[in-house]
């Protein structure tokens, strides 16, 4: 409780979105699928300057993410890109702060 | 009852598309009034860019993956754990809760009772004429009515003879009429505080709001998206295909391709027009239930948030659905209710003879200031601890890893000593505007309160420097 209360900002926001599958279009339901179809899940991690996203294999039936198994990966550097136009997680020169997201 | 009622306005996929977050297109004066008396959390994120799950998860301060809620299929209480919500939390601890409109997602993943028995004191109040949601009224170019998108209508004209949000407002402010007269007749003191949540439904699409609206916003003003094309080196499982404009008459009649588009530049203006109007539109009602709050309740408490972003067009993407800063950020305001004890008068212009005529929009275009900008990370399920702490209600524990057995905890931290000290700043600033010190005698008093401002960056540094002495 004590912490809770002394907290005064947060190092990190995170968000998730889940997908039934790789290709939109061959899952046409990729904006809304349903739990029992979602297979993969994107999850989200902000900080002040970075979005790093991975999607991962998830699991319906546990509702847990396959930390292995890694479909795709998204960076985006907000100081330089804050509109997100750019993925940069190929990028040799942010692969330590990928890591370090991830 | 010395304890003060808390109002809590949740807007259906805004994004922070306000002037008081630096938006120069929108036209949002009332509540850009509420942030100028308030905390603005300019970097705030929904868990989850859709609203049920994203609804659900802020309402019980948990993650998508505690609530397993991901879609709109199932009820968290059979389907994850007997989470308390942040209403009922409040229930529990004396306050009267009341809901009008749209607050939790509707249907199953509210158990098709917005949570009763458990969240709300009384039956929630859902405007009738919501039921004509789906009814082809907006004119398309054909002179007939079609299912489209984008729909300006005249008001007198629609089914029931007017719009959800207009009746979910008429029913918030005769509501809390009510409350004060029931606290007039009481001999023993004012009654219990409230919890009264009010959701609008716009600018969810359909993009439907009183044609005047349009004037605010001129076809020709009406920019694209500056990045309007599709990522290089986006994941094509990042795409959202916008299914929920597709199937719109209006956009069906474009052939737009799937999945990818693009939406013609034209009508993508038409969207963006629509959408802006909408929510001049919901911020004229909004101004009606802030006027009638400060007017009847001044010691409430006001928060403001929006349950995820949309896209308007960036990255070649419409909706929500993905993971983007435009679908994921929301405003997130709140307005404390110390200002009352230090009568600070809140010159609430706002209250508005017809709630769906336009305002003159001014002359010139700028973005409103807010009271005190935040622009560290928040997060939406922060907003139950910081409304507890707020209240002065017994802080909430933070969760355990698995917190499936825990009825009561929080996955967010509480903000209230962010909106605690940004209050005495706002309170401070306006008794000296009150009574008309000069800024000498204002600045000296204010050594301490800069000496806390200076040690957190995140602090807007125009507010910062207007707080230093001279």
């Amino acid at each position: 409780k004590e912490r809770n209360r002394n907290i005064k900002t947060k190092t990190a926001a995170f968000s998730q979105y889940p997908r039934p599958g790789p290709i939109p279009s061959k899952n046409p339901d990729s904006d809304q699928p349903h739990t029992s179809d979602t297979t993969i899940m994107g999850y989200s991690v902000r900080t002040d300057r970075f979005r790093f996203t991975a999607w991962l294999r998830f699991d319906n039936i546990t509702y847990r993410p396959d930390w292995d198994h890694i479909v795709a990966e998204e960076l985006y550097d907000h100081k330089i890109d804050p509109s997100e136009d750019r993925n940069l997680v190929g990028k040799g020169s942010y692969a330590r702060k990928r890591k370090a997201l991830f | 009852s010395g304890q003060p009622n808390v109002l809590l306005i949740i807007v259906d996929d805004l994004r922070p598309a306000l002037g008081c977050y630096g938006d120069t297109l929108a036209f949002t004066p009332h509540v850009d009034a509420l942030a100028s008396h308030g905390t603005v959390f300019t970097r705030a994120y929904a868990q989850q860019a859709l609203c049920g799950p994203s609804r659900t998860s802020f309402l019980t301060s948990r993650r998508p993956d505690t609530t397993r809620l991901y879609d709109v299929h199932s009820y968290w209480r059979r389907h994850a754990g007997n989470f308390t919500t942040l209403p009922q939390y409040f229930k529990e601890h004396g306050y009267h809760t009341a809901a009008a409109g749209k607050v939790f997602h509707p249907g199953i993943v509210s158990n098709q009772s917005d949570d009763q028995p458990y969240s709300w004191s009384e039956t929630p109040y859902h405007p009738p004429t919501q039921a004509h949601k789906q009814d082809p009224v907006c004119l398309g170019a054909d002179g007939s009515l079609h299912t489209n998108i984008y729909c300006p209508v005249k008001v007198s004209d629609q089914p029931g003879g007017s719009l959800p949000d207009i009746e979910t407002t008429r029913h918030s402010t005769a509501w809390l009429e009510e409350w004060a007269e029931r606290d007039e007749r009481a001999t023993n003191g004012p009654s219990q505080p409230f919890f009264f949540a009010v959701g609008y439904h716009k600018p969810h699409i359909p993009l439907k709001f009183p044609r005047e609206f349009l004037e605010l916003f001129p076809i020709d003003t009406v920019p694209l998206a500056p990045n309007r094309w599709l990522p290089k080196g986006l994941p094509s499982v990042a795409w959202n295909p916008w299914n929920d404009l597709r199937s719109r008459e209006d956009i069906a009649a474009l052939n737009v391709s799937f999945p990818y588009g693009p939406m013609p530049d034209f009508y993508a203006r038409y969207i963006r027009q629509g959408y802006y109007a909408a929510m001049s539109y919901t911020d004229s009602l909004i101004g009606d239930l802030l006027a009638t709050v400060d007017r009847l309740f001044p010691d409430t408490i006001v928060a403001f948030i929006g349950d995820h972003g949309w896209s308007l067009g960036e990255h070649q993407e419409w909706s929500k659905f993905s993971n983007f800063e435009v679908a994921t950020r929301v405003p997130f305001i709140i307005r404390n209710w110390r200002r009352a004890e230090a009568n600070v008068s809140l010159s609430t212009p706002h209250a508005q003879t017809t709630p769906h005529t336009p305002p003159r929009r001014r002359t010139k275009r700028s973005s409103a200031r807010p009271g005190v900008e935040y622009s560290g990370l928040v997060e939406l399920v922060d907003l139950f601890p910081t409304l507890v702490d707020l209240a002065g209600l017994p802080a909430l524990e933070q969760c355990p890893s698995d917190s499936h057995k825990v009825q009561v905890c929080t996955e967010g931290v509480s903000l209230s000593r962010i909106v605690n000290t940004n209050q005495q700043e706002i309170e401070r600033e306006a008794e000296i505007k009150k009574h008309g010190k000069d800024r000498e005698s204002f600045g000296a008093s204010n050594v301490e309160s800069n000496a806390i401002l200076s040690q957190n960056t995140n602090f807007d540094h125009t507010m910062k420097n207007r707080l230093m002495p001279p």
